[in-house]
């Protein structure tokens, strides 16, 4: 059940 | 479930420091939930390949007022702690890596704290907050702008 954290990251248009 | 003090015993039994090692790896899962210990292949720049213990999952980090959770794979030499881990971060197919001095083009995180590293005063659980800190002020991902459909991939 537990999968672990979905990564993510900012946006790149900064 | 969370991987336990022995599985991760016997995951490290070929290293040279095994309890230490296995202190420090129990010491970071506890804080960091999303991180776990994985038994896998590590290829040398040699070509040769030894099963190792590395930690892999997300980290939050914290960047211009929204957390994310930058994936991350902490590879635990078998010398661990004399030798520092070999660390990369793990873009998704929707990121790119930002490289820069923090980070190449494969992914591979290079710090200070990595550099200069000497047991006892260097730890896992103190490199990754270091970690956190150095990419909260600049991120070693960013996603990719959303590319129209329609727009055909080029190749050479």
């Amino acid at each position: 059940l537990n999968g672990g954290t979905i990564p993510t990251a900012p946006p790149s248009h900064t | 479930m969370a991987v336990s003090k022995s599985q991760l015993k016997k995951m490290m039994s070929k290293y040279k420091y095994r309890d230490l090692t296995v202190r420090q790896t129990v010491s970071v899962i506890a804080m960091y939930k999303d991180l776990k210990p994985v038994l896998d292949s590590y290829v040398f720049s040699d070509g040769s390949s030894r099963e190792l213990v590395n930690l892999t999952g997300t980290i939050p980090v914290r960047y211009r007022g929204n957390t994310y959770n930058i994936a991350i794979c902490l590879w635990l030499l078998d010398t661990y702690p004399y030798n520092p881990p070999v660390c990369f971060v793990k873009p998704t197919s929707s990121m790119t890596i930002k490289t820069g001095k923090h980070v190449d083009a494969n992914g591979k995180i290079y710090l200070p704290y990595l550099h200069d590293w000497k047991h006892p005063r260097s730890e896992l659980l103190e490199l990754i907050q270091i970690m956190i800190v150095i990419f909260g002020g600049e991120p070693p991902v960013f996603s990719r702008p959303t590319v129209s459909a329609s727009y055909p991939p080029y190749t050479a």
